[in-house]
């Protein structure tokens, strides 16, 4: 199946979230 | 034995679960796999971005830990011991660093290992930073150590995701090897 990639920068915008608890 | 750990509502969901382990470690101590086991204590599970900046945004940096101690984070149900089944054929890439250094890698390692970045399909078992005295060392477990084309991509994605400085050394150790003369580094 399809792998879920993120590269850092991706990851860095989801730091500040709302979702992120 | 946990229920398993799903992305919430609207989260962005990782390939894999991850689970944290704290180990604080006593010099002088023989760490036998029996007290090894004792010692180290469950943080958490992640399975989505947010989940994971949630646990990580609360955690001391490597760099801020005093002592001895060891942060894993490994693939949900494979346990950071030699003994696991996912481990028991595998090995590790090992980087040593100097003091100060340690944080900031210990996240470019994390991230690239959540986000994918290896492309070693299944092989990647998890990281783990040891804070010590005079130095820090950063291992990636995989899971076949006589995989040749495998190991030689965690560490080509290693040395470009640490963004150390060319000279690093940097060491493979079956944990085989490791059990048999029942040391880590």
């Amino acid at each position: 199946g399809t792998r879920i990639i993120y590269e850092r920068h991706e990851l860095l915008q989801l730091r500040n979230s709302p979702l992120t608890r | 034995e946990r229920e398993p750990v799903t992305p919430g509502p609207g989260e962005h969901a990782l390939q894999f679960a991850y689970t944290f382990w704290f180990t604080p470690r006593f010099p002088g101590r023989q760490a036998s796999s029996l007290n090894f086991e004792q010692n180290i204590k469950y943080v958490g599970t992640v399975a989505s971005v947010e989940q994971f900046w949630a646990y990580y945004s609360h955690m001391g940096r490597p760099g801020d830990l005093t002592g001895h101690s060891d942060l894993h984070l490994f693939k949900d149900g494979v346990k950071p011991m030699w003994e696991d089944p996912a481990n028991k054929e595998g090995g590790k890439w090992i980087v040593r660093l100097r003091k100060g250094l340690a944080s900031r890698a210990w996240e470019n390692l994390i991230l690239a290992m959540l986000g994918e970045q290896f492309m070693v399909g299944e092989e990647i078992c998890g990281a783990v930073v040891s804070v010590r005295f005079q130095e820090d060392i950063i291992s990636v477990w995989n899971k076949t150590a006589s995989d040749q084309a495998t190991t030689s991509r965690i560490r080509d994605t290693l040395k470009r995701v640490l963004n150390l400085p060319p000279n690093t050394i940097m060491e493979y150790k079956m944990h085989l090897d490791s059990l048999k003369d029942n040391s880590s580094f």
